[in-house]
């Protein structure tokens, strides 16, 4: 479903290089239920980014559900993704300027489906789902850390995506509204959709099919069903 | 070294009224480290707002080594907050066209400490503390989201304060850079400084001499010398 190989991204900065992603190279089966773990700084948003469409590498190549993502054309690729990939962000990515309700059916209102009314009870059951539904109205100014990031979450789901890539979901969630967030997640998965979560707990790690370590840009463990 | 007397704070969204503070009083002896657990949206942050003068209660008082910060006015509340308090934002706050370095030296900057030379080299050492030495030079957006996180804590230590606040300091780190960051803080602790931690890692949590419990803008729970 995701065949990344060989994946290269350099940054430079002030004459030194970063090699933020050293020839990496991964296999995601439709379904799958993958989590990838390292240390800060080790090349993991970088990772989940060019998997999203959302950055491109320097070489090698990503191909998501078929999709090349280095050939699709811009308008193409950036329809695929608000369609068929939820990505939930490190730093949830919010508009500051709409609400909670109106955040979370962003990508409804930008692929144009459905009336207003239907993209409104979908993105109400959306928030519902992260415990949020009293809060549609706040903007993220005024919500907590913890209930941004779930605004995020519930974004990432409203259009019921095929994969979701979530990168440290549940940073600023206490144990049980983790736990939540997890259940709604693994709900999913065994409905079949495709998780590529990148975190830092080790709680979220261990309910993971498959748990791939990326150390300096480069993968170097693999734990689980290979 | 910090008296908090029945603060009350309250927002009003959309004709919808939010306790995020509901009479909560606690006290922070000098050299304390405490830590306030609770779920997303109890009134943590909003609390630690209160307690670094950041934010200002409806009701109650607080008091800090002998501040009545309801009383200071802006211009001396603002100076003995920067000298006197180091803050790490939940969200971070870093400032974007700055580079790591000039970001944990600019409560030095506006407190007109030492010459450039000298906080340079405070800035430095705060970020080598921190495991960033090599980052300096990056603004934030050339950084992944726990070297932002570090840069934050670099920032809050750089001066030397008495009281540290820091709002889920470990949020967006692996547990190898947690517990650096956690050793480094417990080591200010030892040396007297005074610690306000919140967290929802139970691991932070574990450390401190006294756990808060906060639920719905109340204090529910008070585990550890009393
Ligand atoms: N400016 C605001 N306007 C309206 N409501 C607000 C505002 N700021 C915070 N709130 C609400 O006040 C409550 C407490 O917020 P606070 O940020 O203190 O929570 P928290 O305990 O830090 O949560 P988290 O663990 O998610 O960071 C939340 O329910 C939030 O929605
Ligand atoms: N735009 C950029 N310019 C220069 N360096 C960058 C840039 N973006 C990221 N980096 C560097 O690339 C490396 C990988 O960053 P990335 O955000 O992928 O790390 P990460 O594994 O997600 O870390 P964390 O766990 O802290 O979120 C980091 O060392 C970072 O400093
Ligand atoms: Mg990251
Ligand atoms: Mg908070």
């Amino acid at each position: 479903f995701v065949q990344c190989t060989g994946l290269c991204k350099t940054y430079t900065v002030g004459g030194e290089q970063v090699r933020a992603l050293d020839h990496v190279s991964l296999t995601v089966e439709r379904g799958d239920f993958i989590a990838i773990c390292g240390p800060s700084g080790s090349g993991k948003s970088t990772l989940a980014n060019v998997i999203g469409g959302l950055d491109q590498p320097d070489s090698g190549s990503v191909v998501v559900d078929g999709v090349d993502l280095a050939r699709a054309k811009d308008a193409e690729l950036s329809a695929y993704r608000n369609s068929h990939i939820g990505f939930v962000f490190q730093s949830f990515n919010l508009q500051s300027h709409e609400t909670a309700l109106e955040n979370v059916i962003s990508p409804l209102v930008v692929g144009g489906v459905g009336k207003k009314r239907t993209r409104r009870a979908k993105g109400m059951r959306a928030l519902e789902r992260v415990g949020l539904a009293d809060r549609a109205g706040h903007k993220p100014t005024q919500l907590s850390g913890g209930q941004r990031q779930r605004v995020a979450i519930a974004r990432a789901l409203v259009n019921n995506p095929a994969l979701i890539i979530a990168d440290e979901p549940t940073g600023n969630l206490d144990s049980h509204r983790g736990a939540e967030v997890m259940a709604e997640l693994e709900r999913l998965n065994r409905e079949g959709i495709t998780l590529v979560i990148i975190t830092h707990d080790q709680a979220v790690a261990a309910r993971a099919g498959r748990v791939l370590t990326i150390k300096d840009g480069t993968i170097t463990e693999t734990r689980g069903r290979a």
